[in-house]
């Protein structure tokens, strides 16, 4: 269970040095923040199964997204989105572009491929 | 049909009727399967259903289906684009390919995903960024892509043999999908060279078209087999994993010797 790594990833992208703020209601880095971390915690559903601090962290997103008025579906980011030079919409639908935003640019993206033919 | 699942697995599979190939929060695609021939459980797909969830600030909830009688080149609102910047869109893929294509690219979530129409059938292929798919996601295991097919849709060379015993009766009911003119009876060795015409590396691909052959006696899917490479080398995963030629990484191993049992 790796629920603690979620937690400090959710920390660090929503600290005053990231430029971000809890309090900062209808915030868009906020709530991709916030989604990053909803999703996290849904990758260790299956190992937290009986880990306190995981469902703590399940019930206070909930939390979290109906306070900040987050919707749970949209972009999410791993790394911090410095709300200094926030992005623009269309940079934000651009998978390739979050992906460079994140910081993460020198890391190669994975991709998977399924395909269905014949009979 | 034969599946290529996320995992880089290859099966061969009756999963006859409905299925869902992926179900995340980012979309859903749902395949029907119908039976190709009589005496046979090989189906194959006439219809895919993709719908692309609502992606806040991207693109609004958008449903594309795809039938054996229409490959339409727009979503089913009658859109060829979804959301203000283009991250959603429709285009049809030209070219020298096989049978009508056409290619949706959702730029939003990284997402490529082409459908073909080939002879009376359809084929998908999907290219998604390994970060959206949860493989821990526990939905009943019913996403072909993620978990592959389960183990009793699965046709394996024993059965082929058994049912190899029975001649093959081409489907003449439209409860069995599109009606279709008789097909000529395929010889091992007819196969082989009609595909290695098609194909010419004997890998997974090649030995899918080998057995489709011979199961059905329809020449049009070797075109399958062949549209399907195509896609594989369009939206290729990062590690690429081609088979070596006569030592495929199959999960139904030895399709060739199934096929030769079938014959």
């Amino acid at each position: 269970c790796r629920i603690q790594r979620c937690n400090a990833e959710y920390v660090a992208s929503t600290s005053p040095s990231s430029g971000l703020q809890e309090d900062a209601a209808l915030d868009v880095d906020y709530c991709i923040a916030l989604r990053a971390y909803a999703l996290c915690t849904r990758r260790q559903a299956r190992s937290c199964r009986g880990d306190l601090v995981y469902h703590s962290a399940v019930f206070r997103i909930k939390e979290l997204f109906s306070q900040h008025n987050c919707s749970s579906d949209g972009p999410t980011s791993s790394a911090k989105v410095p709300s200094t030079s926030r992005p623009a919409v269309s940079e934000l639908c651009d998978y390739e572009n979050r992906v460079l935003m994140s910081g993460s640019a020198g890391q190669q993206k994975k991709y998977a491929h399924c395909g269905l033919f014949g009979d | 049909p034969h599946l290529r699942t996320f995992r880089d697995e290859f099966q061969t599979c009756k999963v006859e009727g409905a299925w869902p190939l992926i179900d995340n929060r980012f979309l859903s695609v749902q395949v029907t399967n119908v039976p190709v021939v009589l005496g046979s459980s090989a189906t194959a797909t006439s219809k895919i259903t993709v719908i692309f969830k609502s992606y806040h600030g991207c693109t609004d909830q958008k449903v594309y289906q795809a039938t054996t009688d229409d490959l339409p080149l727009a979503f089913q609102d009658g859109t060829r684009s979804g959301g203000e910047s283009g991250s959603l869109t429709i285009v049809e893929r030209g070219g020298s390919g096989v049978g009508r294509q056409v290619k949706i690219q959702a730029r939003y979530i990284g997402t490529s995903i082409i459908v073909r129409r080939v002879g009376s059938y359809l084929t998908f292929a999907i290219r998604m960024p390994e970060d959206t798919l949860d493989f821990s996601e526990d939905n009943g295991g019913l996403q072909l892509c993620l978990h592959g097919c389960p183990r009793n849709e699965l046709i394996k060379e024993h059965t082929l043999g058994r049912q190899s015993q029975q001649p093959r009766v081409q489907g003449t009911s439209t409860e069995l999908g599109p009606l279709r003119p008789p097909h000529q009876v395929y010889t091992v060795e007819r196969a082989t060279a009609k595909c290695r015409e098609t194909l010419q590396v004997e890998d997974v691909y090649f030995q899918s078209c080998v057995f489709d052959l011979l199961t059905t006696g329809d020449p049009e899917f070797s075109m399958a087999a062949y549209g399907a490479l195509e896609d594989l080398k369009a939206l290729p995963p990062s590690k690429l994993k081609q088979n070596s030629p006569r030592t495929p990484r199959l999960s139904n191993r030895g399709v060739s010797h199934a096929a030769a049992a079938a014959a």
